[in-house]
């Protein structure tokens, strides 16, 4: 199923200008991830779709990131990272 | 209030399934 979200060219600068190596700290980098992905949440955590893995490569793309830096840095509670409250 | 969230699920598909 497609994603009916287009994420090519969306802006990652919210992510790209707080989240940068070689540290990618990981309060920075997983606040700037969940700005940009909390949006559109309901897609993404909809995984009959390929919201998640589309989003995903154009973040690494943009911002040159190391493969699987969100998954192994962003931990919040146990259904998944907590969003802020819009 | 139901918060919204981004599961784990959808965050595994960070991870690449090579280089191990």
């Amino acid at each position: 199923k497609p994603c009916p979200v287009n994420f090519e060219f969306m802006n990652y600068t919210i992510i790209t200008s707080r989240c940068k190596g070689p540290q990618y700290p990981a309060k920075l980098c997983c606040d700037a991830f969940k700005d940009f992905a909390c949006p559109y949440s309901d897609d993404l955590n909809d995984l009959s779709n390929d919201c998640s893995s589309t989003m995903f490569s154009y973040i690494n793309l943009y911002g040159n990131y190391p493969p699987g830096l969100f998954a192994n840095l962003c931990r919040d509670d146990k259904i998944g990272l907590i969003c802020p409250a819009l | 209030t139901n918060r919204r969230y981004i599961s784990y699920g959808a965050l595994s598909k960070n991870n690449v399934p090579c280089s191990r």
